[in-house]
């Protein structure tokens, strides 16, 4: 009863198993009532998703009171992410569910308001922080070339474990952002220049 | 006249400073020129390009049932999107190129990421241009030295690869009509194509056509944009909108609005000695990328309890 929410999920991906659905030959407003369909069933199964990762992460405090999915990534935009960017007043946590059964090293890509440094530490048991750096901004690729700059963060998130989750936290900072800050723990890419041929 | 090369830890990249776009790749002790050109099949129409062909196969549109480029003389050849600037840009997390090409609508960043096997292609694709009443199939092509005689390894089913040969049937003597749209196979993880010395494999995030309709080339159809009905069925040409319909429900003559809709997808381009076990490498990442959960909290916030 609990995990009910996932049916209307289970049931979209049943309708859309349908061949005019995966060989996308069906007419225009049929593919829209399959989306509308696969979507109203994401929104329920994320929100059930999500208060079973709050639930099971931090037990005892209001913390993650909102934690949402983020439907819209791959366009650069997460409402959340981005109004708790907007000023030094909130922190930002962010919870990465690796679905693999093998561990995973992952790059997150997140959208904020301010194009301003960020730390970003990795939360572990009991509440310690195992890592964390400073990084900067990076101007995101909107969908629409009309659409006003955005800008992302982009942290590696170190070995998630398999069928697991880890925990961060972005939070924004005043200091400018300068190379040096640039962490050589961490191996970064190269660039080298040379002649054409 | 200079060159930048891009590394992390597994792999290097050479780029042409000016285009932004790769000249060569070096990675598993294997290095690959390897090049890339973005273009698009103009969809057969028959309103249009009966003339080109014979009579008895002058109906058959390009649409929702069937891929099919317009002319015998344009099945070969892409009509090329030649890159109009890049821009270099270092990141927390790696190098970015983020190219601008004179079709506007297409856009390209390619990533070198910390500690990632693979080159990473994120293609931002649309509004497709119809304005001049044709159909566009765009596609993605990667052109290496690599002699693969004809073959390419496709998925179909996002587990087993099988070898396609080009022009060939296992099961009949093949007659082809079609050199583009008859060599193109599903694509629903990954395809790749090997000689001795050298493989490319390209991981794909969603199920996508497409082939090696040249020696040494990989190409992807990754969107597709007609004006025409195939006549399959459908009784409508691919053509979303992004706006909807109106009057909705759409019966009948409906008015579509919208500009067209706009894509975004990720290719995984892999070099090394052999294709199927690159390929197999990032399939399973790929396909179950992490979910991302956010949530915030007035500062301070502490976060306490077990995880």
């Amino acid at each position: 009863m609990e995990s009910r929410p996932l049916f209307a999920l289970e049931d979209a991906l049943g309708i859309a198993q349908h061949h005019d659905a995966v060989s996308g030959t069906a007419k225009q407003h049929v593919a829209d009532d399959y989306s509308f369909k696969l979507q109203t069933g994401l929104d329920l199964a994320s929100k059930f998703v999500a208060k079973t990762l709050k639930n099971t992460l931090i037990s005892d405090s209001g913390l993650l009171e909102n934690l949402t999915f983020c439907h819209q990534l791959n366009e650069s935009i997460c409402d959340l992410s981005q109004d708790a960017t907007k000023s030094l007043g909130k922190d930002l946590y962010v919870v990465v569910y690796n679905a693999k059964a093998s561990e995973v090293s992952s790059i997150i890509r997140l959208p904020v308001s301010t194009n301003q440094t960020y730390l970003v530490e990795r939360v572990e048991r009991n509440a310690t922080v195992a890592r964390s750096r400073l990084v900067e901004t990076v101007q995101a690729v909107n969908l629409r070339t009309t659409d006003k700059p955005r800008y992302t963060v982009m942290f590696d998130t170190g070995p998630l474990p398999p069928i697991g989750v880890a925990l961060f936290r972005v939070s924004m900072t005043n200091k400018v952002f300068s190379s040096s800050l640039r962490s050589n723990d961490l191996t970064e890419t190269r660039r080298l220049f040379r002649a054409a041929d | 006249g200079k060159d930048v090369v891009v590394s992390n830890e597994l792999l290097s990249v050479t780029f042409d400073s000016s285009t932004g776009m790769m000249k060569q790749v070096f990675s598993q002790n294997v290095s690959l020129l390897l090049t890339q050109e973005w273009g698009y099949y103009t969809s057969f129409d028959s309103d249009y390009d009966r003339t080109e062909v014979p009579s008895s196969r002058a109906d058959q549109n390009s649409g929702a049932y069937v891929f099919r480029p317009s002319t015998p003389e344009e099945k070969l050849k892409l009509m090329n999107a030649s890159p109009s600037g890049a821009k270099f840009v270092d990141t927390s997390v790696g190098t970015e190129v983020h190219v601008a090409f004179d079709a506007p609508w297409i856009r390209q960043v390619t990533r070198i990421l910390k500690g990632q096997p693979y080159v990473e292609i994120e293609y931002t694709i649309g509004p497709i241009p119809i304005d001049d009443g044709r159909g566009r199939e765009i596609v993605n092509r990667y052109i290496t030295p690599i002699k693969s005689e004809g073959k390419v390894y496709t998925d179909s089913n996002g587990r087993e690869f099988l070898e396609r040969r080009r022009n060939y049937r296992p099961s009949w003597s093949l007659e082809v009509y079609e050199q583009v749209a008859g060599n193109y196979y599903p694509i629903n993880a990954a395809a790749y194509i090997e000689d001795s010395d050298a493989a490319l494999s390209v991981v794909v995030d969603r199920s996508q056509g497409g082939g090696s309709i040249i020696d040494g080339t990989l190409e992807f159809m990754v969107q597709r944009r007609t004006v025409a009905d195939d006549f399959r069925g459908v009784d409508e040409p691919l053509n979303e909108t992004c706006g909807g319909m109106e009057p909705y429900p759409p019966y009948g003559d409906a008015k579509r609005v919208g500009d067209g809709v706009v894509i975004r997808g990720v290719h995984r381009l892999l070099v090394g000695a052999k294709g199927a076990g690159l390929a197999r490498s990032q399939m399973d990442a790929t396909f179950a990328e992490p979910l991302i959960f956010v949530a915030s909290s007035p500062k301070p916030s502490t976060p306490v309890g077990a995880l």
